[in-house]
């Protein structure tokens, strides 16, 4: 699931 | 999100504000690759898709739709603006983006979080991302006295790059269970390509020269 905060980023 | 994050959101902002600047102002768009523009758009189109199906905040979307719409209008520039398409030069601008594009796409497919279209492309698109400025910089290197607003433009680009490396470096010791090791891995590789151009470019802005890469 942490990798899928990677895509809050531009 | 951290000072970091946003000053390099920012910086990016700015390089292409920069960019789009020096177009319009000298109608010229000697010492831009279209290429590397191009590219840009592609990565940018690959990994916002999720504007259609996920929402994360004004900003965010702000942001992407800048991204789109500033690359789409810099290409518009160069290939269909009446005085400005006429200073492109298409015998300097050749690498074959092919080349970048096909590894990255071979790679997507093979190394990521799910196989699923949007992930592959989103996937794609960081990779893609991490070498698109190379047509530019081949361009820059091919062009005797870069001039100062194109040698800003690729500084800042540069810049915003190495401000999401300490983005992460500050997640990392922030938020636990943070982790991203595709993007970490593609980002700092796209930084390192800046290397030998941060160098040249601080050396001609120390000497109060004209920068010029050595070929």
């Amino acid at each position: 699931a942490a990798e899928e905060d990677a895509k809050d980023e531009l | 999100m951290n000072i970091f994050r946003f000053a390099g959101d920012m910086t990016h902002l700015l390089s292409i504000i920069v960019l789009l600047l020096k177009i319009n102002a000298t109608k010229s768009c000697a010492g831009v690759s279209l290429k590397t523009q191009e590219l840009y758009l592609l990565v940018f189109v690959t990994r916002y898709l999720d504007l259609l199906y996920s929402y994360i905040s004004l900003y965010n979307t702000f942001m992407k739709l800048f991204f789109i719409c500033s690359s789409g209008c810099v290409i518009w520039y160069i290939r269909e603006h009446k005085t400005v398409s006429q200073t492109y030069d298409s015998a300097q601008d050749t690498f074959r983006v092919l080349f970048l594009a096909c590894p990255c796409m071979i790679l997507a497919l093979t190394v990521n979080h799910d196989f699923t279209v949007t992930e592959v492309l989103w996937t794609f698109s960081i990779y893609l991302e991490a070498v698109a400025i190379l047509p530019q910089l081949v361009l820059l290197q091919r062009t005797k006295n870069v001039d100062t607003l194109t040698g800003n433009y690729v500084f800042l680009l540069g810049g915003y790059r190495a401000l999401y490396l300490l983005n992460w470096i500050y997640r990392i010791l922030t938020e636990p269970g943070y982790r991203q090791w595709i993007v970490w891995i593609s980002g700092t590789i796209q930084t390192a390509i800046y290397c030998d151009f941060f160098y040249y470019y601080i050396k001609s802005w120390r000497n109060n020269e004209r920068l010029s890469l050595p070929s």
